[in-house]
Parts: structure tokens; sequence; C-alpha cells
């Protein structure tokens, strides 16, 4: 565990309750891509099946079943309690062109051809695109609400400081895990445009709107 | 182990 690592973690965890807080605050999930969380609650679940093999620590247990249970609380209000809100007609992104090459790709390309294996590497590349049909969403509107951005800064920010935490690993305990870094560089790129409006725009107290 | 190491990340 390295500082990156851990508020890494902690961006991620605060990304997760910034979108369950919104949704039920307002009580409404306006603008939110329902599409993305149902990719987050399946990269979740695809991954942390390891929590019925092995034991890491309390640490680990407890965030990946907090993670779990958030993202599956997430949909849950996106598609039952709050789902006369839900603007499906803007999320029109084909999930399936996404969920289709990455599993693809998760059988050619792993450390390992086991079940739990290719699940953990399909997890790795679904969770590096999972935030498109979110993107798709924003730049179909136009606009996003600013709790929705301080929401997606978190997101991005949660994978770049897992990029240091691998610089870090590598460095000082001489590891590192290819496909996490070449799926978590890919996941970073895609949130740089949206790191640029953030900056210029909703920092300096404007709302995010794009040009026509 | 590495696949340890990997699933200790979030």
């Amino acid at each position: 565990m390295n500082v990156f690592r851990l508020t890494g973690d902690l961006s991620h965890l605060a990304a997760i309750i910034i979108l369950l807080l919104k949704i039920w605050k307002s009580r409404s999930c306006a603008g939110i891509s329902g599409k993305s969380q149902i990719l987050f609650a399946i990269v979740f679940t695809t991954r942390y099946l390891d929590l019925l093999t092995s034991f890491i620590s309390i640490y680990n247990t407890s965030m990946k079943v907090i993670y779990i249970g958030c993202a599956y609380a997430t949909v849950y209000l996106i598609y039952m309690k709050f789902r006369a809100t839900y603007d499906g007609n803007h999320d029109s992104f084909r999930v399936e062109f996404l969920v289709v090459p990455v599993g693809g790709l998760a059988v050619l390309v792993n450390h390992d051809f086991s079940f739990l294996e290719i699940l953990w590497t399909f997890s790795i590349y679904l969770e590096s695109v999972a935030i498109l049909p979110q993107l798709f969403m924003i730049s179909k509107t136009g606009e996003a609400e600013t709790i929705t951005t301080h929401y997606l800064f978190c997101l991005g920010l949660y994978r770049a400081l897992y990029l240091l935490n691998w610089i870090w690993r590598f460095y000082f305990e001489s590891f590192f895990d290819m496909i996490a870094i070449v799926a978590g560089v890919v996941q970073t790129v895609l949130y740089c445009d949206f790191f640029y409006l953030y900056i210029t725009k909703v920092l300096k107290g404007k709302k995010l709107s794009l040009p026509a | 182990s590495p696949e340890l190491l990997r699933h200790d990340e979030l």
C-alpha cells in the first residue's frame, strides 16, 4: 500500500458515494447513464469473485464488498426506484459494441487461461471503457450537472492515481502488471478531454456545457 | 505470488 494507491481507492469511493447521494437527494437520475452503471456493476462482480477464493486483508475485503454493494444500489435506484426520471432516450450507446470485443480480447490476451483469470481480465478491460456511455450521453445532451462532473472527476482521478501507484510499485517493489497498466492508460486517456473541461469551466464556477 | 499482488488491488 502506498499513498497513490490509498488516495486512488478513496477517490474511487468518493465518486461512487457522490453519485449515490446525488441520485438519492435529488430523487432523480437525470443525466446519468444507466448503461455505464450496469457496466460498472459487471466490472466489480467479475473482478471480485476472488472474494470467494482468497483472503488478502480486511481493507481489501471490505472495500470490494462496499464497491459491489454501491454499484448494485446505484443500478437499483436508476432502473427501479427512480426509473421515471431515467433519461433512456439519451442513453443510447450500444454497449454490445464494448462488451463483445472486450470479452473476445479477455479470452485472447490474459495471464492464465482459467475461468476466474479470464473474468478478472475481462473486468479490467471492461472498466477501461465502461464510462463511454456516460460520456456519450453528455456529448449528446451537450451538458452535465455540476455534481455529475464532480463524480466524473473523482472517477477519472482514481485511475490516474493508480498509474502513479504502478510507477511506484515498479520502482520500489519490482512489480508490474502489463494488462492492468495498458488498460489503465486507456481508461485515463478517455478522461483527458473531460479533465480539461472540468478545470477550465467547472472549477471556475461555470456549468459544463458543450458548444452546439 | 504475482497473482495475489494483482488481486490486492481494487
